[in-house]
């Protein structure tokens, strides 16, 4: 038996809201420790990797390790129909489940719901993602990252993102023009809006806006947003959720040829 | 031009 539950549907909505844009399906890998998740979008230029850790749930059991595959339209239809205060439980049978239940129950206990979704098949790549020492690692406001990914895909495709001990420059061109948005690295660093560089060695790096733009809908997840960058190697974009888990969001680098 | 490279050129299938 799998039954997992969380006091506020909330962050199960933004969770789902966050890569649901960006992955079809994905196999909910539940184990003892939690739910995890990782696959990649289609066109293989990104990564998501979930973690749900099950002492974050207000109740978790876990029999057997289970392996859901899970269609993310579906699945987030089914969120929206939970009111943001709402009890969600998820509830499946251990043993190679074809289902899955999902039962909300409002704050006042007068209206319970349940849908049951069809699980999928789904065959997919397991990667291996290696422990990386970044030469940078930025934390800044994921409200003004999203920003600045929103903006300047008005200007380009590409986003050229520059970070030294001064700040960190996000700059793009196309047929419009240019821009460029330089953020200093602030003295009060434990501030929500702050600005933090941790520089090894400078880095400069692009990549497409379009899959950034998709990973800042993570942004009602987490205040802070955390940039972890090594030239040739794909960018990690991180949020939070809460003190339970994160979203890792991995992005190939574009090369000059 | 640059070009855009695959996610799984950096991370070893398992």
């Amino acid at each position: 038996m799998f039954e997992a539950s969380l006091a506020q549907s909330a962050i199960l909505k933004k969770v789902l809201d966050a890569i649901k844009d960006l992955l079809n399906e994905a196999n909910f890998e539940c184990t003892d420790d939690g739910i995890k998740v990782q696959a990649m979008d289609n066109s293989h230029v990104s990564l998501v990797s979930l973690e749900l850790r099950s002492d974050g749930f207000e109740k978790y059991r876990c029999d057997r390790n289970l392996s859901m595959g899970v269609n993310l339209a579906s699945m987030a239809k089914i969120m929206r129909c939970s009111s943001n205060s709402d009890k969600v439980t998820i509830k499946a049978q251990d043993d190679n489940p074809d289902k899955v239940s999902f039962i909300f129950e409002s704050s006042n206990q007068e209206r319970i719901s349940d849908y049951e979704m069809k699980l999928m098949d789904i065959d997919a790549d397991q990667l291996g993602i290696p422990d990386t020492e970044y030469s940078c690692v930025v934390k800044m406001p994921s409200a003004e990252f999203a920003r600045i990914c929103k903006d300047l895909n008005q200007f380009g495709e590409s986003l050229v993102i520059s970070c030294s001990k001064e700040g960190i420059k996000f700059s793009t061109s196309g047929d419009l023009g240019s821009a460029n948005v330089k953020l200093a690295q602030t003295t009060d660093a434990d501030k929500d809006d702050a600005v933090t560089i941790e520089m090894r060695s400078p880095v400069t790096l692009t990549f497409a806006c379009r899959y950034l733009n998709h990973f800042t809908k993570a942004t009602p997840l987490s205040s802070q947003v955390q940039l972890s960058m090594s030239d040739e190697i794909p960018l990690l974009v991180e949020y939070r959720i809460g003190d339970m888990g994160c979203i890792k969001y991995y992005l190939a680098p574009k090369i000059d040829d | 031009m640059a070009l855009q490279t695959s996610i799984a050129e950096y991370f070893n299938l398992r």
